[in-house]
Protein backbone atom coordinates (compact mmCIF):
# COMPACT_ATOMS: atom_id res chain seq x y z
CA UNK A 1 0.00 0.00 0.00
CA UNK A 2 1.38 3.64 -0.23
CA UNK A 3 2.55 5.75 2.35
CA UNK A 4 -1.05 7.68 2.01
CA UNK A 5 -3.14 4.86 1.87
CA UNK A 6 -2.98 5.33 5.89
CA UNK A 7 -5.43 7.24 7.50
CA UNK A 8 -4.21 9.17 9.88
CA UNK A 9 -6.69 11.79 9.92
CA UNK A 10 -9.28 11.96 12.56
CA UNK B 1 0.63 16.84 11.78
CA UNK B 2 1.01 20.66 10.50
CA UNK B 3 -0.11 23.19 12.07
CA UNK B 4 -3.56 23.21 10.30
CA UNK B 5 -4.50 19.75 11.39
CA UNK B 6 -3.52 20.36 14.52
CA UNK B 7 -5.39 23.50 14.96
CA UNK B 8 -8.34 21.64 13.56
CA UNK B 9 -8.03 18.44 16.18
CA UNK B 10 -7.88 21.30 18.77
CA UNK B 11 -10.86 23.39 17.85
CA UNK B 12 -13.09 20.09 17.28
CA UNK B 13 -11.84 18.98 20.66
CA UNK B 14 -13.09 22.13 22.20
CA UNK B 15 -15.82 22.36 20.55
CA UNK B 16 -16.80 18.99 22.87
CA UNK B 17 -15.60 20.57 25.71
CA UNK B 18 -18.16 23.64 25.04
CA UNK B 19 -20.44 21.54 24.34
CA UNK B 20 -19.96 19.34 27.68
CA UNK B 21 -19.56 22.18 29.88
CA UNK B 22 -22.88 23.99 28.45
CA UNK B 23 -24.47 20.84 29.82
CA UNK B 24 -23.06 20.37 32.84
CA UNK B 25 -22.64 23.80 34.19
CA UNK B 26 -26.12 24.59 33.67
CA UNK B 27 -27.43 21.14 33.70
CA UNK B 28 -29.73 21.80 30.18
CA UNK B 29 -29.34 20.63 26.61
CA UNK B 30 -31.71 23.51 24.97
CA UNK B 31 -30.96 24.17 21.62
CA UNK B 32 -28.85 21.15 21.42
CA UNK B 33 -30.04 18.97 18.57
CA UNK B 34 -29.90 14.99 19.82
CA UNK B 35 -30.31 13.46 16.49
CA UNK B 36 -27.25 15.36 15.96
CA UNK B 37 -25.27 14.26 18.90
CA UNK B 38 -26.11 10.31 17.88
CA UNK B 39 -25.18 10.73 14.04
CA UNK B 40 -21.92 11.79 15.91
CA UNK B 41 -22.06 9.50 17.79
CA UNK B 42 -22.32 6.58 14.76
CA UNK B 43 -19.76 8.44 12.84
CA UNK B 44 -16.96 7.61 15.46
CA UNK B 45 -17.91 4.74 16.12
CA UNK B 46 -18.00 3.49 12.24
CA UNK B 47 -14.83 5.44 11.45
CA UNK B 48 -12.42 4.43 14.55
CA UNK B 49 -13.15 1.02 13.85
CA UNK B 50 -9.47 0.76 13.15
CA UNK B 51 -8.59 1.36 16.58
CA UNK B 52 -8.32 -2.29 16.85
CA UNK B 53 -6.41 -3.20 13.54
CA UNK B 54 -3.86 -0.02 12.90
CA UNK B 55 -1.91 2.08 15.15
CA UNK B 56 -1.15 5.11 14.06
CA UNK B 57 0.34 6.74 17.10
CA UNK B 58 -0.41 7.76 20.51
CA UNK B 59 -2.33 11.10 20.12
CA UNK B 60 -4.11 8.97 17.18
CA UNK B 61 -5.59 6.57 19.30
CA UNK B 62 -5.99 8.99 22.38
CA UNK B 63 -8.03 11.56 20.36
CA UNK B 64 -10.13 8.34 18.85
CA UNK B 65 -10.94 7.43 22.73
CA UNK B 66 -11.73 10.69 23.48
CA UNK B 67 -14.34 11.45 20.92
CA UNK B 68 -16.06 8.06 21.08
CA UNK B 69 -16.23 8.38 24.46
CA UNK B 70 -17.58 11.92 24.92
CA UNK B 71 -20.26 11.59 21.82
CA UNK B 72 -21.86 8.34 23.58
CA UNK B 73 -21.43 10.39 27.16
CA UNK B 74 -23.53 13.55 25.62
CA UNK B 75 -26.17 11.19 24.29
CA UNK B 76 -26.63 8.88 27.45
CA UNK B 77 -27.04 12.94 29.31
CA UNK B 78 -29.67 13.82 26.73
CA UNK B 79 -30.96 10.93 26.62
CA UNK B 80 -31.06 9.78 30.60
CA UNK B 81 -30.13 12.25 32.46
CA UNK B 82 -32.48 12.88 34.34
CA UNK B 83 -31.86 17.13 34.99
CA UNK B 84 -30.66 17.15 31.73
CA UNK B 85 -32.96 15.68 29.77
CA UNK B 86 -36.01 17.69 30.91
CA UNK B 87 -34.47 20.66 28.90
CA UNK B 88 -34.27 19.11 25.80
CA UNK B 89 -36.25 20.64 22.53
CA UNK B 90 -37.92 17.48 21.39
CA UNK B 91 -41.09 19.41 19.19
CA UNK B 92 -37.70 21.57 17.74
CA UNK B 93 -35.67 18.29 16.75
CA UNK B 94 -37.25 16.37 14.23
CA UNK B 95 -35.14 16.42 11.66
CA UNK B 96 -35.39 13.17 10.12
CA UNK B 97 -32.01 12.25 10.45
CA UNK B 98 -32.40 8.00 9.85
CA UNK B 99 -32.86 9.37 5.88
CA UNK B 100 -29.19 10.68 6.47
CA UNK B 101 -28.12 8.07 7.56
CA UNK B 102 -29.84 5.04 5.09
CA UNK B 103 -28.45 8.05 1.92
CA UNK B 104 -24.92 8.11 3.14
CA UNK B 105 -24.67 4.52 3.79
CA UNK B 106 -26.01 3.48 0.23
CA UNK B 107 -23.64 6.28 -0.83
CA UNK B 108 -20.73 4.61 0.86
CA UNK B 109 -21.60 0.77 -0.91
CA UNK B 110 -21.36 2.96 -4.45
CA UNK B 111 -18.24 5.38 -3.40
CA UNK B 112 -15.98 3.45 -1.38
CA UNK B 113 -11.87 3.16 -1.18
CA UNK B 114 -12.24 -0.49 -1.36
CA UNK B 115 -15.30 -2.92 -1.31
CA UNK B 116 -14.68 -4.27 2.08
CA UNK B 117 -16.42 -3.65 5.51
CA UNK B 118 -13.84 -1.05 7.06
CA UNK B 119 -13.58 0.67 4.70
CA UNK B 120 -17.14 1.07 3.59
CA UNK B 121 -17.61 2.31 7.14
CA UNK B 122 -15.41 4.20 6.83
CA UNK B 123 -16.85 5.96 3.79
CA UNK B 124 -20.04 5.87 5.37
CA UNK B 125 -18.47 8.21 8.40
CA UNK B 126 -17.31 10.39 6.34
CA UNK B 127 -20.19 10.93 4.13
CA UNK B 128 -22.67 11.00 7.60
CA UNK B 129 -20.20 13.42 8.75
CA UNK B 130 -20.98 15.98 6.18
CA UNK B 131 -24.60 16.10 6.89
CA UNK B 132 -25.06 15.13 10.72
CA UNK B 133 -24.54 18.95 11.67
CA UNK B 134 -28.09 20.00 9.50
CA UNK B 135 -30.57 18.48 12.49
CA UNK B 136 -28.61 20.82 14.76
CA UNK B 137 -28.67 24.02 12.60
CA UNK B 138 -32.23 23.17 11.83
CA UNK B 139 -32.84 22.98 15.49
CA UNK B 140 -31.04 26.21 15.85
CA UNK B 141 -33.17 28.10 12.45
CA UNK B 142 -36.51 26.50 14.53
CA UNK B 143 -35.44 28.35 18.00
CA UNK B 144 -34.30 31.94 16.67
CA UNK B 145 -32.47 32.91 19.84
CA UNK B 146 -28.78 31.02 20.39
CA UNK B 147 -27.39 30.75 23.12
CA UNK B 148 -23.60 31.94 24.31
CA UNK B 149 -22.42 28.18 24.81
CA UNK B 150 -24.61 26.57 21.79
CA UNK B 151 -22.98 29.23 18.85
CA UNK B 152 -19.81 28.84 20.53
CA UNK B 153 -20.31 25.33 19.97
CA UNK B 154 -21.37 25.24 16.46
CA UNK B 155 -18.60 27.79 15.99
CA UNK B 156 -15.90 25.65 17.27
CA UNK B 157 -16.83 22.22 15.19
CA UNK B 158 -17.15 24.96 11.83
CA UNK B 159 -13.26 25.97 12.39
CA UNK B 160 -12.68 22.85 12.82
CA UNK B 161 -13.70 21.87 9.42
CA UNK B 162 -12.09 25.12 7.98
CA UNK B 163 -8.93 24.08 9.64
CA UNK B 164 -9.10 20.77 7.48
CA UNK B 165 -8.74 22.25 4.72
CA UNK B 166 -6.11 24.18 4.65
CA UNK B 167 -4.48 21.55 6.27
CA UNK B 168 -5.39 19.26 2.99
CA UNK B 169 -4.33 22.19 0.41
CA UNK B 170 -1.04 22.12 2.79
CA UNK B 171 -0.70 18.27 2.41
CA UNK B 172 -1.34 18.52 -1.09
CA UNK B 173 1.40 21.09 -1.94
CA UNK B 174 4.29 19.37 0.46
CA UNK B 175 3.15 15.72 0.03
CA UNK B 176 3.22 14.47 -3.84
CA UNK B 177 1.12 11.76 -3.56
CA UNK B 178 -1.56 13.16 -1.22
CA UNK B 179 -4.85 12.41 -3.02
CA UNK B 180 -7.71 11.94 -0.63
CA UNK B 181 -11.16 12.54 -3.03
CA UNK B 182 -13.98 10.88 -0.69
CA UNK B 183 -12.82 12.98 2.48
CA UNK B 184 -11.54 16.35 0.55
CA UNK B 185 -14.49 16.40 -1.10
CA UNK B 186 -17.40 15.65 1.71
CA UNK B 187 -14.88 17.90 3.75
CA UNK B 188 -16.21 20.90 1.38
CA UNK B 189 -19.42 19.94 1.31
CA UNK B 190 -19.46 19.93 5.03
CA UNK B 191 -17.76 23.31 5.45
CA UNK B 192 -20.00 24.93 2.69
CA UNK B 193 -23.17 23.50 5.17
CA UNK B 194 -21.73 25.92 8.37
CA UNK B 195 -21.34 29.43 5.56
CA UNK B 196 -24.72 30.40 6.40
CA UNK B 197 -24.40 29.92 9.93
CA UNK B 198 -20.71 31.72 10.37
CA UNK B 199 -22.30 34.61 8.11
CA UNK B 200 -24.80 35.49 11.08
CA UNK B 201 -22.32 34.07 13.91
CA UNK B 202 -19.56 37.07 12.26
CA UNK B 203 -22.66 39.72 11.79
CA UNK B 204 -23.94 39.30 15.55
CA UNK B 205 -19.95 39.39 16.63
CA UNK B 206 -18.98 42.53 14.65
CA UNK B 207 -22.34 44.04 15.72
CA UNK B 208 -21.91 42.71 19.51
CA UNK B 209 -25.27 41.80 19.54
CA UNK B 210 -26.86 38.30 20.43
CA UNK B 211 -26.54 35.44 17.66
CA UNK B 212 -30.01 35.32 15.95
CA UNK B 213 -30.84 33.42 12.96
CA UNK B 214 -33.96 34.51 10.55
CA UNK B 215 -36.34 32.41 10.11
Amino acid sequence: AEADDTKDEL
Amino acid sequence: MNIFRLAGDMTHLLSIIVLLLKIYATKSCSGISLKTQELYALVFLARYLDLFTDFISVYNTIMKVVFIASSLAIVWCMRLHPLVKRSYDKELDTFRHYFLIGGTFVLALVLNEKFTLQEILWAFSIYLEAVAILPQLVLLQRSGNVDNLTGQYVFFLGAYRAFYILNWIYRYLTEPRFTRWIACVSGIVQTGIYADFFYYYFISWKNNSKLKLPA
